[in-house]
């Protein structure tokens, strides 16, 4: 078995933009990294039907229900990420040792593209502090 | 600040390869499109491997404990709002984006020796009933292309190629093989006969000219020697210069000497010892008769020991062993002292750890400075 | 009913041992 990496739409979609100069590549893709886990609920459907305007978690995108989880704010290399209603973590903005693809496995049309290359990620390592 | 969302599940067709400098050139160069390919034997049990024209890189898994999201910039369909007191004195969001993957893994890509996989290519040494021999028995699996045994090699083609030559790769009746040691040999010096009979250009042999010579020297009926076969013999033992139209070879005077020398140490140099200038004779008769090259015994490093001073004989390094303590320990049996070059090629590739050769060296043995060389003694 | 969203940190990180890829496990 073999295949060949497409790039083509890649290539065409980076051509035309600027240089990254944020941890936000030129079509938008951001990496996120969080030492521990990120606990979301696993019923959007019935919590989505609860949720109100104040709180405003839920929302349907594309055919699916999408959760807000929290608020990203970055400034220069120092990030903070706010985790649902009671956690504030710290981070930094990272340059990766290597870059890395992101390759879609499309197995059903047996293909393989690149989505992006990613240069840095958005890392938090720190204990999660109170949101205060 | 930035609103962060995540659907329910994540979509787990989305990986991490890892780019180093060289495959990140390749990947943005839309001159090189289709040139990256992940390849492997097979479905379940073999590697996996990423190749591009002329390298190889096989892939590494690496699962770690972090929770890392891959996030894309997407416009709401309907706004998002809620309450900003919740933002706890972060500015107001002016970007949303959303989890599309969770990668619990990154692929890491190590650049590697591509290999033919040869399971399913027969050797062939002249006989007359290799085809059916070859494709004898319901399972007997075989290849009639080159490029059908790249596409099933977890190799690049460039590397593929090389190797196909340098193994006296071939085909015949249509079924890809490996030509033996001797039926090489034997097709070499019908080829160097032939050519140097028609005088043939040495510096500029074509196959056409090569194979016609070679026919008419000989028998038809015997005549095993096709331009399939020429054609290996040109890879194996010339150098095929790029610069003109019509493909022709440079003969590799020097190594077809060492490959005559190799030959002459096992047939007259391996029960017994022979002394060195009786050798170089012995040696010089196989060539064909005016065949314009010179022998030296160095020429033969890594091949033969010398049991005394001026005898010579041969060793076959597959017949060494692989522990390189028990390797000098047999070496320095069969010659108490050797100089550094004789012995660097005996013992080389047991340097696994790339270690400096001459530290490897004094691992094992004795370093002594005698005048302008370097020899080599027991500790 | 709040959603409940947080983050469960953990102490360290931790890195498995490379393992070898095989072509089912990609697609």
């Amino acid at each position: 078995p073999s295949v060949k990496i497409d790039a083509t739409q890649w290539q065409k979609l980076t051509q035309s933009q600027n240089k990254q100069t944020t941890v936000i590549t030129p079509l938008g893709v951001t990496m996120l990294e969080i030492q521990g886990d990120l606990e979301l609920p696993k019923d959007f459907a019935s919590l989505a039907k609860k949720d109100s305007k104040h709180d405003g978690r839920f929302s349907e995108q594309d055919g699916q229900t999408i959760i807000r989880f929290g608020s990203l704010q970055i400034d220069g290399e120092r990030a903070t990420l706010f985790v649902g209603k009671k956690q504030r973590l710290l981070g930094q903005v990272t340059k990766l040792d290597l870059p890395m693809g992101i390759m879609h496995f499309n197995s059903r049309d047996n293909k393989v593209e690149l989505v992006d290359v990613m240069k840095y990620k958005i890392i938090f390592k720190d204990r999660p502090l109170p949101i205060m | 600040s930035i609103n962060l969302h995540s659907a329910l599940e994540y979509d787990p067709s989305y990986k991490l390869i890892q780019l180093t400098p060289e495959l990140l050139d390749i990947i943005r160069d839309p001159e090189h499109n289709d040139q990256l390919r992940f390849k492997s034997l097979d479905k379940d049990k073999s590697e996996v491997v990423l190749c591009s024209h002329n390298k190889t890189w096989v892939l590494k898994q690496r699962k770690h404990s972090n929770t890392v999201l891959l996030m894309k910039e997407f416009v709401p369909a309907q706004p998002i709002s809620f309450d900003e007191t919740q933002l706890f004195g972060l500015s107001k969001p002016y970007m949303d984006i959303l989890g599309f993957a969770k990668t619990e893994s990154e692929f890491e890509t190590r650049e590697t020796e591509g290999q033919l996989d040869l399971n399913a290519v027969p050797i062939y040494n002249g006989e007359l009933d290799f085809y059916k021999r070859a494709t004898k028995g319901p399972s007997a699996r075989v290849f009639a292309t080159l490029e059908e045994l790249l596409e099933n090699s977890p190799c690049s083609a460039l590397e593929g190629i090389s190797k196909w030559h340098k193994i006296g790769g071939s085909v015949k009746d249509g079924v890809l093989c490996i030509l033996s040691q001797d039926f090489l040999f034997k097709a070499l010096h019908v080829v160097l006969m032939s050519a140097m009979a028609e005088s043939l250009d040495l510096q500029h042999l074509q196959v056409a000219d090569t194979y016609q010579a070679v026919r008419k020297d000989t028998e038809d009926e015997f005549n095993p020697y096709t331009r399939e076969i020429i054609r290996t013999v040109l890879n194996k033992f010339a150098v095929q210069e790029q610069s003109s139209e019509e493909s022709t070879w440079r003969l590799r005077i020097p190594f077809i000497a060492q490959w005559y020398g190799i030959q002459a140490l096992r047939k007259y140099a391996s029960g017994t010892n022979m002394p060195i200038d009786e050798f170089l004779i012995k040696w010089k008769s196989l060539f064909p008769p005016f065949f314009p090259c010179d022998i030296d015994i160095d020429m033969l490093r890594g091949f033969h020991y010398k049991p005394t001073d001026k005898t010579i004989r041969y060793v076959s390094k597959s017949t060494l062993p692989m522990d390189p303590k028990e390797r000098f320990k047999v070496l320095f049996r069969l010659q108490s002292q050797w100089d550094l070059e004789d012995i660097m090629p005996l013992i080389e590739e047991l340097n696994t750890r790339g270690m400096k050769i001459d530290s490897f060296i004094m691992k094992y043995a004795r370093r002594k400075r005698l005048g302008k060389k370097v020899v080599v003694t027991s500790r | 009913q709040e959603a409940k969203i947080w983050v469960k940190y953990k102490e360290g990180f931790s890195n498995a041992v490379r393992k070898n890829v095989t072509w089912n496990s990609l697609w």
